[in-house]
């Protein structure tokens, strides 16, 4: 048997409007220490990593690992039922479901839901525990007005680190433009900027795909950016006392 | 603009 419920219902339906428009069926992965999943975006650019511990739960258990592959937008139509302050369990029976049960509790009214489950064949990528040579840690409502802004100018959004901070720039037909973010340790943690740079790194992104990961922001105040030369960049936000969510994205390779 | 299926290239050959 599989049960897991989440004081905060409105977090889950928050984790599902942040990865429906990167991600359409995905395969829902539970085992004692959690829940997670792990997607390829449609256009097979970026990878969407979601892990959600079993201590962040009111309420967790899992006898024997599941798999239990999910449509997004069918998960969202099910969601919609539920308040935004409800609590939700999330449970299944069989040790091969084919459905996974919802329930939406709030202080008036239950509501029971069955989802059925699909088939999927994805496979895992091992995705391996990186050293990245610039970290920076920035407000996540000051990185998606900065995407925004640029994403008018140009498709493609540099980044550029130092030990002064971040500079994210562009160029495009219309002219050119950058934005430099100083380092701060104001006592407000969330408006706080951090970066640790062992190497500078200059990478330029598909801000679009930015601009999607941004939906994310609604999960937590900060973000953080991970990134190596030439290698892809994990975008992570921090799921507070439960996990996170973790975006990769590849850089442009070639000028 | 990008390489189609670079990432999931990238991390099976890690």
């Amino acid at each position: 048997m599989f049960e897991a419920k989440f004081e905060d219902g409105g977090l889950f339906k928050k984790i599902v409007e942040a990865i429906k428009e990167l991600v359409k069926n995905v395969n829902l992965e539970a085992n004692g220490t959690g829940i997670s999943l792990q997607a390829m975006d449609t256009s097979h650019v970026a990878l969407v990593a979601l892990q959600l511990n079993e201590k962040g739960f009111k309420k967790y258990r899992c006898e024997k690992s599941l798999t239990m592959g999910l449509s997004i937008e069918n998960l969202q139509k099910i969601l919609k039922c539920s308040g935004n302050d409800d609590q939700i369990t999330l449970r299944t029976q069989d040790e091969e479901p084919t459905t996974l049960s919802f329930t939406f509790e709030s202080k008036n009214r239950i509501s029971e839901f069955q989802l059925n489950l699909m088939s999927l064949d994805q496979e895992q990528l091992g995705v391996p525990d990186t050293e990245y040579s610039s970290v920076v840690r920035m407000p996540s409502n000051e990185f998606t007005k900065i995407c925004r802004e640029l994403g008018n100018i140009n498709e493609a959004i540099g980044i550029e680190t130092s030990k002064e901070g971040i500079k994210f720039y562009v160029k495009g037909d219309i002219g050119e433009g950058q934005v430099s973010v100083k380092i701060n340790d104001t006592e407000k943690p969330e408006e706080r900027v951090e970066c640790e740079v062992d190497e500078p790194v200059n990478l330029s992104f598909a801000v679009r795909y930015f601009n999607l990961f941004n939906k994310a922001s609604a999960l937590s105040s900060q973000v953080i950016l991970s990134m190596s030369q030439d290698q892809p960049l994990v975008i992570e936000y921090i799921i507070e006392e439960m996990g996170s969510l973790k975006l990769y994205l590849a850089p442009k390779i070639n000028d | 603009f990008f390489d189609q299926d670079y990432i999931q290239q990238y991390y099976q050959a890690q």
